[in-house]
């Protein structure tokens, strides 16, 4: 059975890192994992190939439906990880939330799926703007669990209790839960007491944590994952503990988010 | 003649922060301003207003387009300051762009701009995703001129520089060019020569800087903005230079974006 997730969260909060190392991690132990980037950005899947790879909607406004052949936009990176990137509209026109969606149809139909036969199935998506377009992956049960990546900064928290609201919207239809937060200790403030309070008040937890470390940038101007740069280093062992965290998590929750007035008071305490 | 520009950048680079003391200062000066919130968050004009006001989506959803009165959205804040908030789409539905323009059209419905004949109007966008929805304001001349607040994050500079893709496919209609860049230091790495490369690189040029300062947080406590806490203090008066130096602002471009690859090594530099 292929088990999909979402990894939700502001720009630039870790997503990419999280998700590229924790796919890593995941294929050592011998899962056949697939990772679909859905940020416009693009580069969910940078250090896992070492270079940036065409889009499904790059190579779709370039070839047509009829064109496209999966081996234009499915790659196999670090591990054995298989990685696809969405891509985005022109900036300016087009809806980028559409455009995932666009994309993941498109794989359905090149089949995909059904020739990767992945393990599991992680989709990497921007969550600063939590509308129609962007909060498609949840209304149309792409993934069934959904982790949000945070820290303590107040805007980080403002998206992932925006993010909370949209889980909320589409559990209801039973398709999507919150699986958990994942903390990121790279901001300023450095405090996951708030972040762990935050997750018990929407009714969920905090899986796990990603300290702040140099290895992480170092890794990436190599365009390597951690666990490809520094697979002793004691963050490689965090990554494999995370994705460990990940596989065995059995907590589900329709989250109850915070009113604007709460989350005021709450950033007013940082 | 009414002075029309938008503000964009990232969630949380400062664009209400720079927003609201600009609009006090132009007030301050005799100038009729008024500020409209384009981000979801509606909190662009909470230090105007020393609290939250109801958004025009939100007594529009309650009211309907019959039931709806200019003082229902329309509030008169700091010095006068003429102050609305767009609001957003309920999170998960909806188009948070297409909110924007509904918002404006409705205010133009109800006669708020012959009625309360601003000097200056200016427009607080969100620029994380440029897509069409949040483009909206950019294509349908809603402002001549655009500014964008950035810091050195990479991050910051991405989405600077998909906010110039989307000016530069519709300052073809002659609709709307660049202004400038505002430099925000409340960055971790504080550099301004960064931005200012990365601005003639675009082919404009850094119209001013906002210092880190501990007033802006500690005015933002109490609701209030710098210029009515501390309006004596070297902040205020660095507000006020900014808001002179938009007025004087001369310069307009139609900018050149940077390709990703031309981001990715940028950003290796920082
Ligand atoms: N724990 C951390 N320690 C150090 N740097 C980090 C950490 N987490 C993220 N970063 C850095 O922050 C930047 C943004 O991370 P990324 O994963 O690309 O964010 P997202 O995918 O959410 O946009 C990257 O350059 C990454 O190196
Ligand atoms: N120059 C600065 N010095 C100190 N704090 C700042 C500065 N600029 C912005 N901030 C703080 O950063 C936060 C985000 O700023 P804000 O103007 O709300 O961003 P945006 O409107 O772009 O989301 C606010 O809490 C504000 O107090
Ligand atoms: S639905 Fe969202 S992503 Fe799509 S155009 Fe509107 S704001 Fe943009
Ligand atoms: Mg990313
Ligand atoms: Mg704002």
């Amino acid at each position: 059975l292929m088990r999909k997730f979402c990894v939700y969260g502001k720009g630039g909060i870790g997503k990419s890192t999280f998700v590229s190392n924790v796919a890593a991690a995941l294929a050592e132990e011998g899962q056949r994992v697939m990772v679909m980037g859905c940020d416009p950005k693009a580069d969910t899947t940078r250090n896992l190939m070492g270079r940036r790879i065409p889009t499904v909607l790059d190579v779709f406004r370039a070839k047509g439906p009829e064109g496209m052949r999966l081996e234009d936009v499915i790659f196999q990176g670090f591990n054995g990880v298989i990685c696809v990137e969405a891509g985005g509209p022109e900036p300016g026109v087009g809806c980028a939330g559409r455009g995932v969606m666009t994309a993941a149809e498109m794989l359905d139909r090149l089949g995909a799926y059904e020739e990767m036969k992945p393990d599991v199935m992680i989709y990497d998506v921007l969550g600063d703007v939590v509308c129609g377009g962007f909060a498609m992956p949840l209304k149309n049960g792409l993934a069934e669990d959904v982790y949000i990546v945070s820290t303590c900064d107040p805007m980080a928290i403002y998206a992932a209790n925006n993010i909370c609201k949209g889980i909320k919207r589409f559990s209801r239809r039973g398709k999507v839960s919150l699986g958990g937060i994942i903390y990121n200790g790279r901001s300023v403030v450095d405090e996951p007491g708030i972040v762990e309070d935050f997750a018990s008040r929407l009714g969920t937890h905090v899986i796990g944590r990603m300290p702040m470390s140099d290895i992480i940038p170092r890794s990436e101007i190599r365009r390597q994952t951690v666990l490809q740069y520094a697979p002793k280093s004691e963050i490689a062992g965090i990554f494999r503990e995370l994705a460990r965290a990940i596989c065995m998590n059995e907590e589900r929750a329709s989250p109850t988010p915070l009113s604007d007035e709460e989350l005021d008071l709450m950033n007013q305490e940082i």
